[in-house]
């Protein structure tokens, strides 16, 4: 077996809204190979067949999937903003791409800096998000937005932000604003 | 030592049956 340089966990969120949100949110499976990755991955299904209202979540094993986790607290996110008709075209690819780029700590000494990845499908538009843990770490948050973006394939005129959790926390719409872009 | 893979190494492993 190969090992990953990390333990990960799979999270599924579910959105119930007659039980706290908290409990819509649980882990799935751990992994710590490479093996046992696609052993994971083979068996779920793939994201753009989630119902609207699901998210995975996939975290270095400690580090749960919310904002008020110390080590997200002061942290942010790469954020990318799908149209409706990508679900069916490039949803499942972006984020295998997203699994890929944390399992194989691509982005160099500055992969300790990474917290974890998200899947929200949504009617409105399904988003792909990095999520890392220090927002004001700028050398760090910079090289993992331009490899990210890069690995993503996408366009240069394409702009991808990152948002601090605490801007996007003090945002009842969630449209907190850019902290950086790449 | 870091435990470091490229996309083509992880995808390599995609349809490979479980070692027992």
């Amino acid at each position: 077996q190969h090992p990953l340089h990390y333990r990960w966990v799979l999270w599924f969120f579910k959105n119930d809204r007659s039980r706290p949100w908290q409990e819509n949110l649980q882990p799935v499976t751990r992994f710590n190979t490479v093996e046992d990755f696609w052993a994971t991955y083979r068996h779920i299904k793939l994201a753009s067949k989630l119902s609207s209202g699901c998210d995975y979540a996939l975290f270095k094993d400690g580090i749960q999937p919310m904002w008020e986790d110390y080590r997200n607290k002061r942290g942010g996110r790469w954020l990318l903003s799908l149209a409706k008709q990508q679900r069916h075209t490039e949803l499942d690819r972006l984020w295998l791409e997203t699994l890929l780029c944390l399992l194989g700590e691509s982005f160099e000494e500055f992969s300790q800096e990474v917290c974890g990845a998200v899947v929200n499908i949504r009617t409105k538009g399904d988003k792909i998000a990095v999520w890392t843990s220090e927002a004001e770490n700028q050398a760090g948050v910079m090289h993992i937005g331009h490899v990210y973006k890069e690995r993503l394939g996408l366009s240069a005129k394409t702009i991808i932000g990152y948002q601090a959790h605490a801007d996007t926390a003090a945002k009842s719409n969630s449209l907190a604003k850019n902290k950086f872009v790449v | 030592g870091k435990k470091q893979y490229d996309r083509e190494f992880l995808l390599d492993f995609q349809y490979m049956p479980p070692c027992i």
